[in-house]
């Protein structure tokens, strides 16, 4: 019961690729 | 002291934040997580539930004065007395911190590795690696933070413990078999200590670190 | 009353957080962005500002009287005041919730849509179809709390604005069309107020809403 509940969560499970991708982007503007 | 009804479904680490803190704070929490009382997939999709809660999500709290919060954060910090909160403005804004830390660094990671080992999830062994990497990272943060400390914030339980150890639960009993979680020997001190308060044990039960590393459930 | 530091790169709406709520409590805070003081990429990489902010992240606030904070939300709270973050603890609750919210149900939506805009990210089709429905229905959740209420929490600005306010600020500028946030119009109505604020533009400038929806930057 408590892990197809836990399956229902919604979490950000590609959040390292946008802090990734943001502080790479961020990084070349600042040169 | 507030008072009032807690709608989860059962086992929610989520709601664990909320009840530890009412152990602490003596607020009092009615659980409702299972029919007839609430029905997770059902009740929270009723139009009576969503008006109050719109996001149709749980934990969400109504108090016995008709208060209404969702987050499972706020509820937390609603229920807790101003020790669990921080009484100074620093060590409020640090528990603030320790409680995004929980949620932005620690649930992501820890989600991907944990997940396909429960059959919830794909595997993905990229995924999966990369996340084993990010657990690394956040426990030699907490674990560096821990070496001159009890706990997270000033000299005793707050609500920056409650919320990381809840945050954490998942990956100590599922993954972090005593091969990984060696050297991380501050955190390990850490939470065993908050798990083994009776605040904690009465909402947690006996938390029992993970002998073996869950692989994933094909 | 705060005073510090707080490193960051130029235009970073997390650190807007801080420096609008600043702007309310009369915190002394100077930003160091740029060479020589501050260069995003390495200065946060030094053994030294590792040592203050062992995340290595941006923004971080350091104090006049050595305080250190980092994640935005907390650095945010601890240079406010008590009516920002909310004199009652339910007010106070209900600012918590809606931070979350931000983070949790704006944020990754929003990136997942703009970030392809703006050369940031690969486009993927599906992903941003789904991200926009996503938004649609922040949006309508935000309109629904909105239509008899001036600001998210009691009757005056509180970090609850201010927070989901500098979370929206990427997609009202660069997607949310006319078109688009039609349906929305308490949510316009707040936004606008929100940012026509003197504390609000004495750090965002004039904030201008999107013409024309950003296609992604191939």
């Amino acid at each position: 019961m408590e892990t197809t509940c836990l399956g229902q969560e919604k979490i950000w499970f590609d959040k390292w690729r946008f802090d990734d991708a943001e502080r790479q982007f961020y990084e070349q503007q600042n040169g | 002291m507030a008072a009032g009804t807690l709608y989860t479904y059962p086992e929610n680490w989520r709601a664990f934040k909320a009840l530890i803190a009412a152990q602490y704070s003596g607020a009092k929490i009615t659980v409702h997580c299972t029919p007839p009382e609430f029905h997770f997939g059902q009740t929270n999709k009723t139009p009576e539930f969503l008006k109050k809660f719109p996001l149709g999500k749980v934990p969400a709290f109504e108090g016995d004065d008709g208060f209404l919060v969702f987050e499972s954060n706020a509820i937390a910090y609603y229920v807790s007395n101003d020790a669990l909160r921080g009484v100074s403005k620093e060590s409020a804004a640090q528990v603030i911190q320790w409680m995004n830390f929980a949620d932005s660094e620690i649930i992501p990671p820890a989600s991907t590795w944990v997940f396909p080992t429960l059959g919830i999830m794909q595997y993905n062994k990229q995924a999966t690696e990369h996340a084993k990497d990010d657990v690394k990272k956040v426990l030699s943060i907490l674990n560096e933070h821990l070496m001159t400390r009890t706990f997270l914030v000033g000299d005793r339980i707050s609500l920056a413990d409650v919320t990381v150890v809840c945050s954490l639960l998942w990956i100590f009993k599922q993954v972090l078999e005593p091969s990984f979680r060696q050297p991380y020997v501050n955190v390990i001190r850490w939470f065993t200590t908050c798990v083994n308060q009776p605040q904690f044990k009465a909402v947690l039960g006996e938390v029992k670190l993970c002998e073996k590393m869950a692989q994933f459930d094909a």
